[in-house]
């Protein structure tokens, strides 16, 4: 579909962003979640290649083009999805994990999703008292069209209720919470099956951490001016 | 010269309770690797990624705390302190770099904090159940021999108590830290003992070149009612070199038509 080549000079010790010129596809085909069409996943490889030594580094995924979005209604306190321009009637299951030993492996994790899939759902919710998922797990969401809805380390019983009354300023360092955080998003965000982080199951995490999550996952301002269908989410 | 890119760390694994762990990690790595050899040891085979209490099901010496009512025989961190649930993991690995690559060590996520020994040399992993660490070990690689790691793992801060009749998380204590707070016991799931301590996802080494690609992030933007299509990719690119890297950089979408089939 498509390859393009660019070349660069990186002066020594130095760690810099690029970003490739924008590359055209007409017509792709899309991602959609189960039971609303096909998975359509591209396999995008970047490899860098220095002069004088040959391939240096390389990575490769496997992305969907997808446009999700979500609003609260009005009318029912419910949140609303569109997946592609297309209303989407969400049929979910909780997620906390697949093994309280955390014996994760890709054949388990395909399994279990596979089944959610089989039973007819489209989203996976994780919940905030479990873990942030991992690539694999995402993965086969690719694979059989499970959005995830991915909520951060933040309970109500853990932080702010519960008997006695816990810290409702929970977690105790959160310059931490928000590293991890960053670092999280940073490792998961390529999935096209990703479709919405949460702060915490049942409550918001402390107004500093609130902030700055929402800050951080807010659409960058060149795509909202870029992006005319952004409106219609 | 060694094969670019990643080989996980996944097997051949030996743990040991610290308390029962004479040695530092600096010995573990270079005069007194460990062994299984004697009957004696504190050292078993290890499940990495996995957590101390999956390698001490996987050693029989604690019962299957997700069968019957056998969870209750598992000591909890709380009444055992963080020491009974601090563990030593080691393994060996071999890698030959040449003149111009940089291998990382690379962990996916702790549970909590760790000590990492190359070598007979210290690193420290901060906090954070939900982080990626990554080390530079280009300069302290034994390129024509066995490379020793050994990782202290030390459990969350936090670990909590549980009550008698349990209750949603427990006392709430891991609420503290950055981890999994389903840990502590909840409706719908009794405590985990060793709260999921443990070198819980990949380990690898990652062979690069001069350049290095880290976090590539890929956007699309929609328009002409989904006709119209462009994708957006950003990466960072680290030059770990003492000279101008000139690079190609090269960026291929294929799509698979039918198997095994691409339209390039």
């Amino acid at each position: 579909e498509q390859l393009q080549t660019q070349n660069l000079s990186i002066p020594p010790g130095a760690h810099i962003d690029y970003t490739f010129p924008q590359l055209f596809f007409y017509k792709p085909n899309l991602w959609w979640p189960n039971g609303m069409g096909k998975q359509s996943l591209y396999n995008v490889a970047i490899t860098v290649e220095v002069k004088g030594y040959g391939e240096s580094d390389s990575w490769s995924h496997q992305f969907g083009f997808r446009q999700i979005g979500s609003t609260i209604d009005n009318a029912t306190g419910g949140r609303l999805f569109k997946v592609n321009g297309q209303p989407i009637f969400i049929r979910g299951g909780n997620w906390i994990l697949s093994d309280g030993l955390l014996r994760l492996s890709k054949k388990r994790y395909q399994t279990d999703i596979k089944f959610h899939a089989d039973m007819n759902f489209n989203m996976i919710r994780c919940w905030g008292g479990g873990l942030a998922e991992r690539p694999e797990f995402y993965h086969y969401c690719d694979i059989y069209g499970l959005l995830v809805w991915q909520e951060f380390w933040i309970t109500g019983d853990c932080d702010g209720r519960g008997d006695p009354v816990s810290n409702p300023n929970g977690p105790l360092d959160h310059d931490l919470f928000l590293i991890c955080a960053r670092d999280t998003v940073k490792l998961l965000r390529n999935h096209p099956s990703l479709a919405l982080w949460v702060g915490g199951n049942e409550q918001t995490p402390p107004d500093d951490i609130n902030k700055a999550l929402k800050n951080d996952l807010k659409l960058h301002p060149y795509f909202e001016s870029l992006n005319e269908l952004s409106s219609t989410f | 010269m060694a094969e670019l890119g990643k080989t996980e760390l996944d097997s051949g694994w030996l743990a040991a309770r610290s308390t029962e762990v004479d040695l530092t990690g600096i010995q573990l790595t270079t005069t007194h690797p460990p062994s299984l050899n004697s009957s004696s040891s504190p050292w078993m085979e290890a499940v990495v990624p996995g957590t101390v209490l999956g390698t001490l099901l996987k050693n029989k010496l604690i019962p299957d705390p997700f069968y019957g009512l056998e969870n209750d025989a598992i000591l909890d961190i709380g009444d055992s302190g963080r020491d009974y649930y601090t563990f030593w993991f080691f393994t060996t690995f071999k890698c030959a770099p040449s003149g111009n690559q940089h291998v990382d060590l690379n962990f996916r996520a702790i549970n909590y904090s760790a000590e990492v020994y190359l070598n007979g040399h210290k690193k420290i992993l901060p906090k954070g159940m939900f982080r990626r660490h990554s080390l530079d070990i280009t300069d302290i690689l034994h390129p024509d021999g066995q490379n020793l790691l050994a990782v202290l793992v030390h459990p969350p801060d936090h670990p909590g108590n549980i009550p008698p009749k349990g209750g949603q998380g427990g006392d709430h204590e891991i609420g503290k830290d950055v981890a999994a707070q389903y840990v502590e016991g909840w409706d719908w799931m009794t405590p985990i003992r060793d709260r999921n301590t443990g070198i819980w996802d990949e380990v690898s080494i990652y062979v690069t070149g001069p350049v290095k690609i880290a976090d590539p992030h890929l956007v699309s933007s929609f328009f002409d009612n989904y006709e119209r299509v462009y994708l957006h990719a950003t990466i960072e690119l680290e030059n770990r070199n003492d000279w101008v890297a000139e690079c190609s950089l090269i960026i291929h979408v294929t799509t698979e038509l039918v198997e095994n089939a691409c339209l390039v």
